[in-house]
């Protein structure tokens, strides 16, 4: 279902060129739960950015369902990003001036559902990450790890089909952590969604099919479950 | 060196009250090394802006050297917050338009320091968390886990003496972690450095003297090292 092929990633600062992915080859499966690990700064948000069609590379392809993002129009990009992937970011990126339950149905007015329909997916959604008594929060009066679980609410709006996990878990306990990474396994294997997890928590080894180690922007190698 | 006398921090939301603190009550001594452990909302960001003179207790008293902090004026705050304690956010609370060096170097500007002292003292504690090629980075320029570093580099720019850790390793791969909790640990055996650290990383578990468990804004439990 998402293909990378030989996808560099290159910023120029002045006179240096760094590297931030320097030829990634990435086959993904639909329905598969894949998790890329790999140390600080090694590629991971950006591979994500180039995946998400949030960015796009400096060479190579990336290909989602077969289809080629460069050759993809402004509003089918929009649409991909609307229906189809579900983007929980690294730092979450929450509008601060709207409450929980506000940042969560956002996505569900380009949806196109009424306001009767987002308030109570909304809140459903919510209460699956824990935050039912914060709906009315904004981003400011929540814990750290509040906000997080926010940001995993709203990526599963619209029922992506996709869901891009970029330290889902980062900010939460063991507890709370695992909670959430259950409900991402649910989805997994309850809807078929294709779940890709950049992270640094090993308790999300032993519900991925297959784990790929990242370095210095190249994928080093890549292991099925069993293997672990 | 700080202590908690039944702190209470409550928040006004409407006709709701958030206790986010319900009575706290903390002895920290000089040179410890102390975790604060507890799930996702319980509080422990909370009690440091209190501690850290951020933010004032809604009832209760905090003492930072046998002084209140509600009694001290805003320039014995000021200096407290530049000389005494170094805070390093759960949210970083990095300036977008400064590079990495700057960021860490800002601090030090008010200290005194020279603009080839400062400059000197950034590099050596950029270098320290291992982010010496990206100096000249600004914060969306780095990854999570880099931006994090620089918040850890910032808040030892004026050697403080108490060090305010929230989830220091939250981004960081697990060798990555492991470096910035043997930097913290060097500072606090070395430096007699107090360390009063917030995370959900059992990696901290054996560099603390004691482990302080926290749960909807009350300590339910504090161990020693011994006892875990
Ligand atoms: N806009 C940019 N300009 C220059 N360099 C960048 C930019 N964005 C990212 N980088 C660099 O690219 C590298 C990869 O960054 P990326 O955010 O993908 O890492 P990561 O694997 O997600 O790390 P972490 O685990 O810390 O989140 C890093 O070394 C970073 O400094
Ligand atoms: N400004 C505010 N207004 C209302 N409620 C707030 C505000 N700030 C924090 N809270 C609430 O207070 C509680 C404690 O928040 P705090 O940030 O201290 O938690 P935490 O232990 O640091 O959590 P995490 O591990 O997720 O970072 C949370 O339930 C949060 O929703
Ligand atoms: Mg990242
Ligand atoms: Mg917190």
């Amino acid at each position: 279902i998402v293909k990378t092929d030989q996808v560099v990633k290159e910023y120029r600062m002045g006179n240096n060129v760094v590297k931030a992915l320097n030829g990634v080859n990435l086959e993904i499966y639909q329905g598969e739960y894949l998790s890329l690990m790999g140390p600080s700064g090694s590629g991971k948000s950006t591979l994500f950015n180039m995946i998400g069609a949030l960015d796009r590379p400096t060479k190579g392809s990336v290909f989602i369902d077969g289809q080629n993002t460069s050759g993809l129009t402004t509003s089918q990009i929009a649409w991909l990003r609307c229906h189809k992937i579900g983007y929980i970011f690294q730092s979450y990126n929450l509008l601060h001036v709207m409450t929980a339950l506000e940042n969560v149905t956002l996505p569900m007015i380009f949806a196109g559902l009424s306001v009767k329909e987002r308030n109570k997916k909304g809140e459903e959604l919510l209460e699956l990450v824990g935050l039912d008594d914060r709906i009315y929060h904004l981003p400011d009066e929540l814990s750290g790890g509040q906000r997080q679980r926010v940001a995993v609410a709203r990526a599963l709006a619209n029922d992506p089909n996709i869901v891009l996990a970029d330290e889902p878990t980062a900010n939460l306990d063991m507890i709370i952590g695992r909670e959430i990474i259950t409900l991402i396994k649910r989805l997994n294997q309850e809807k078929n969604v294709t779940v890709i997890s950049a992270t640094h928590d090993l308790k999300m080894l032993d519900v991925s099919d297959r784990i790929v180690d990242i370095r210095d922007g190249v994928v080093e190698r890549i292991r099925n479950r069993d293997e672990i």
